[in-house]
């Protein structure tokens, strides 16, 4: 153990431990949190190269083995909670976002919230088991917050009782979403409905893209990796050209809106559903904010109690570099945002829980006020959080522009935040519709 | 802010802005506005940024009347008052950080924790004030020399942390092996760890990089 930083941890004035039962929420979070932690760390089989020093493809194709063996582990330990689940994956997969991210964040959570119990038989095992695998396909190359302009339509034939999947223009290629390009077989695609020739807006529709066992793109699908990225270098981001692809009428999700054999339309009984798992991830964002910073702040500061630079008084050893004021003044004031965006997070968890147990009594008094602060504490932690890892990594000299310092990749696998799930300005913007109107 | 002009009385977290409405049209000297704040109280601090965010609200609102006289539709006016929109949600989400920080604390039993935090959410109060002094000078919710007894209070409290600053990182309880990074690394053994990374660098598999026998070393015969 390095002695400055002994000699640091000897000076605290608190219990550690009681503070981190504060962060994780409760003693016992701490302990299961710690149990899988160990889980994965004492798992041989879940060594891995260091991703700085292999290519790119040599990073997907780890992250594909760990996502599989992810899968495997999180049935043999028996974590079925989904917050287990998202500590786990967290945690098991370090910081890089996976293949089958969206898979199991997006597209199985879809199944469960928006199809019919037909469409439950007849999807979910298979998904459960990975015979299908699948993705969230909604951004387009020339669209992603602002839903109303998506472009991608399906156009309902009674004759066959088919929907027509079509990307009529360059822009309306689907863009972006995760596990796209190479990993899925199956992707659920956002489009425009069109039936008896009227629009009734966006829908859900179940679009097998390629052969179930050989994994080539069906006809009419051009699917592929939309090329290197800032980071993300373990996920396929894919694009996804539809050129009038047929689908049954059963495989658009119908649990709430419908539409009849003979194209009649069926409106669903609220449009704020779809709003519930917007807040979701937008409350979880807020998480990873405070993680983020959290994180960074961790190193910088380890790092400034180690390092030792110039003098303060003449001829006197080099001091800490925590031991000069410009230095606290970076850290500490992203420290205590760390610690701020901590609890915000736990609130919005909890708002959430709370609230969404009203709506599910079909109460949704409460459902603007939440839009409106989860879609700006999104756009403020997020923006905050990006320029915080910064500041860190500018204070630890030359070596926080190592990857070794893990601050690169941290800032490279946060930074989509500000722009995924809502752009940030957008986000804002819709705060201030709701503030202006209250 | 339009129901809250309206007189109806808002629930939730936005209810301050029918507060705002309210002493706004009771008749008062904008003098009396409260400029006598405690800045080394949260509760004060947290007062302080509901009005800022109530009054960037109300900004931003009279931008949109500005532009409707000016005879642009509700869009346009809209549009050309995005900044303010913008800031007025900033100002807003900044004050409910705020308001979580000081709420937490008064759940906090253990006094060595309480202070502790105390000290970080004052920090964090105080510095986004600092940061955005000009919206609360502005606002005259505070002075001149209250904000440089702020930059005073915040040099104090960078002290005051400076001992615990490795504790509080060590209680987000990142393992090494999450934290992927030889900087933070727990036992502070950075060096020694940051050559051996090095010399695992792929670049490093040879001795002598095949680019020198391809390229260099036919350069020379070149020159």
């Amino acid at each position: 153990m390095n002695p400055d930083i002994t000699k640091e941890r000897n000076n605290a004035t608190f219990d550690v431990e009681k503070l981190t039962h504060i962060l994780d929420g409760a003693p016992e979070i701490t302990k299961r949190r710690r149990e899988i932690e160990s889980l994965v760390l004492s798992d041989p089989d879940f060594k891995e190269e260091d991703p700085n020093f292999l290519s790119r493809s040599e990073r997907y194709d780890q992250a594909v083995r760990k996502s599989a063996q992810m899968i495997l582990k999180l049935r043999e330990y028996g974590i079925a909670d989904p917050e287990e689940i998202y500590c786990y994956k967290n945690y098991r997969l370090s910081n890089f976002i996976k293949p089958l991210d969206l898979h199991l964040g997006m597209f199985l959570p879809t199944l469960l919230n928006q199809a019919t119990p037909e469409q439950m038989d007849r999807f979910f095992m298979p998904a459960w088991n990975l015979e299908i695998i699948g993705t969230y396909a909604q951004t387009e190359m020339g669209h992603g917050t602002h839903l109303r302009g998506l472009e991608t339509t399906s156009t309902y034939d009674p004759a066959t009782q088919e929907f027509v999947l079509n990307s009529p223009t360059v822009s309306s290629i689907k863009w972006w979403p995760g596990g796209l390009g190479k990993t899925s077989n199956h992707a659920i695609v956002l489009a425009q409905l069109y039936s008896q020739g009227n629009c009734r807006g966006l829908h859900a529709f179940i679009v097998p893209i390629r052969d179930m066992s050989t994994h080539v793109p069906l006809p009419g699908i051009v699917v592929g990796d939309i090329g290197p990225k800032f980071g993300f270098s373990e996920v396929d981001n894919g694009f996804l050209r539809l050129e009038n692809v047929r689908i049954p009428r059963e495989n658009m999700l119908m649990k709430y809106a419908k539409v009849e054999p003979d194209g009649t339309y069926v409106k669903p009984p609220s449009a704020k559903l779809t709003y519930g798992t917007m807040v979701f991830i937008r409350s979880m964002i807020v998480g990873k904010s405070a993680e983020a910073v959290a994180k960074s702040c961790t190193i910088a500061i380890r790092y400034s109690v180690v390092r030792h630079q110039s003098e303060l008084r003449p001829g006197e050893p080099e001091p800490q570099i925590l031991d000069y004021q410009a230095q606290q003044y970076k850290l500490f004031p992203l420290l205590a945002m760390a610690y701020a965006f901590t609890f915000v997070g736990q609130y919005m968890k909890e708002t959430y829980q709370r609230i969404s147990g009203d709506i599910s009594q079909g109460d949704f008094s409460e459902m603007p006020e939440l839009h409106a602060l989860s879609a700006g504490l999104k756009a403020f932690t997020t923006w905050a959080a990006n320029s915080a890892i910064e500041v860190c990594r500018m204070s630890c000299g030359g070596h926080g522009y190592s990857c070794s310092s893990g601050l690169p990749d941290i800032y490279v696998e946060f930074t989509p935040t500000c722009t995924y799930e809502g752009e940030n300005t957008v986000m804002m913007l819709q705060t201030a519709r709701y503030l202006v109107k209250s | 802010y339009r129901q809250a002009k309206d007189g109806q009385q808002l629930s939730g977290i936005v209810s301050y802005l029918s507060e705002a409405e309210h002493r706004r049209v009771q008749p008062q000297p904008v003098a009396a506005r409260p400029t006598v704040v405690d800045i080394n109280d949260l509760s004060s601090l947290v007062e302080v940024y509901k009005l800022r965010a109530a009054i960037l609200v109300e900004l931003a609102n009279k931008s949109i009347q500005q532009e409707l006289q000016q005879r642009k539709s509700q869009e346009d006016a809209w549009n050309n008052s995005a900044i303010d929109l913008v800031r007025a949600s900033d100002a807003h989400c900044h004050y409910v950080v705020v308001k979580l920080f000081t709420d937490k604390l008064g759940k906090t039993s253990d006094t060595a924790i309480h202070s502790v935090l105390s000290t970080l959410a004052l920090l964090y109060a105080l510095n986004g004030i600092k940061q955005n002094s000009g919206d609360f000078l502005q606002a005259g919710l505070l002075s001149g020399p209250q904000v440089l007894q702020i930059s005073v209070r915040i040099k104090e409290l960078l002290s005051l942390l400076r001992p615990n600053a490795v504790a509080l990182v060590d209680a987000f309880d990142f393992q090494d092996k999450r934290l992927n990074s030889v900087l933070g690394r727990y036992d502070g053994n950075v060096y020694e760890n940051l050559f051996e990374w090095a010399r695992c660098s792929p670049l490093n598999s040879t001795e002598v990089h095949e680019s020198f026998h391809k390229y260099l070393k036919p350069l020379r015969s070149k020159l």
